[in-house]
């Protein structure tokens, strides 16, 4: 039996609006750690890693380890008539084929349940090695967000160098090229409007464009962002939420031939 | 030129 009360539903919301353009089909993952998912989108270039804890729910039962294969837009669409700040509580039988999302508002007087069948689906988890990385970038989720939009205007691939000078974002087209330089900043009124710079060894690395823009869907979901990158690794774009969890996409550079 | 490279270069099946 499962039965996972979460109060602040709109996380779970905002989640998979971060993701289901990227993945078609995934398992969501249930345990006494939390509420968890691990896929890659279809050309395996990037992949996508979330948690909500245990914690993060008002009322978490979940007898057994249990995955549940769902198609991420039909689950999208299902969420999309959920309240802003319903709580949604999410419920299925062990064995069962499906899974049942409850919607509350918050004084009570409206509760909807949806039903949505489980699929099978054939997935392969991936280790993910601990990694010190060379540069660790922490900047709001907002301004990472306008420089990816910006530069998509220009360019199809972003590169992303750290030096001592700061972050810059790259791009270069048809019409020309475009450099964007963030300074470390923490002379800030509010801790999440600071830029933050950790450098071991200066780091370049060069994304497709297109998948980092994508990433950003995850902004509503925190105020701050982090990049972590290592020479000739998958760059790290973690949103945490809150106390409460983290979604982290990884994505595979383009390497020199 | 640049290629892209995958996921499941740099990190393999648990």
């Amino acid at each position: 039996m499962l039965e996972l009360r979460l109060v602040q539903g709109s996380l779970l919301k905002k989640l998979l609006e971060a993701i289901k353009d990227l993945v078609t089909d995934a398992n969501f993952d249930c345990s006494a750690t939390g509420f968890s998912l691990q896929a890659m989108d279809s050309s395996h270039v990037a992949l996508v890693s979330l948690l909500l804890r245990s914690e993060a729910f008002e009322h978490y039962r979940c007898d057994r380890n249990i995955s549940m294969g769902l198609n991420l837009s039909n689950m999208a669409k299902v969420l999309r008539c959920s309240g802003p700040d319903d709580i949604i509580t999410l419920k299925a039988d062990d064995g069962g084929d499906s899974l049942t999302f409850m919607f509350e508002s918050p004084n009570q007087d409206k509760i909807a349940d949806f039903e949505m069948k489980l699929m099978d689906i054939d997935s392969e988890h991936l280790g993910i090695p601990d990694t010190e990385y060379q540069a660790i970038v922490r900047m709001p989720s907002a301004e990472f967000a306008r420089i990816c939009k910006d530069l998509s205007g220009i360019g199809d691939t972003i590169a992303i160098s750290v030096t001592k000078e700061g972050v810059k974002f790259s791009t270069r087209g048809d019409i020309g090229s475009a450099n964007i330089v963030c300074r470390q900043n923490t002379s800030v009124d509010k801790p999440e409007d600071a830029t933050i710079i950790e450098m071991e060894e200066p780091v370049t690395l060069t994304f497709a464009l297109r998948y980092i823009n994508s990433f950003t869907k995850a902004t509503p979901l925190s105020n701050q962002v982090t990049l972590s990158l290592s020479s000739d690794l998958p760059v790290v774009v973690e949103y945490k939420i809150a106390e409460m969890g983290y979604i982290r996409f990884y994505l595979a550079p383009k390497i020199d031939e | 030129v640049n290629k892209q490279s995958q996921i499941t270069t740099f990190f393999s099946k648990s």
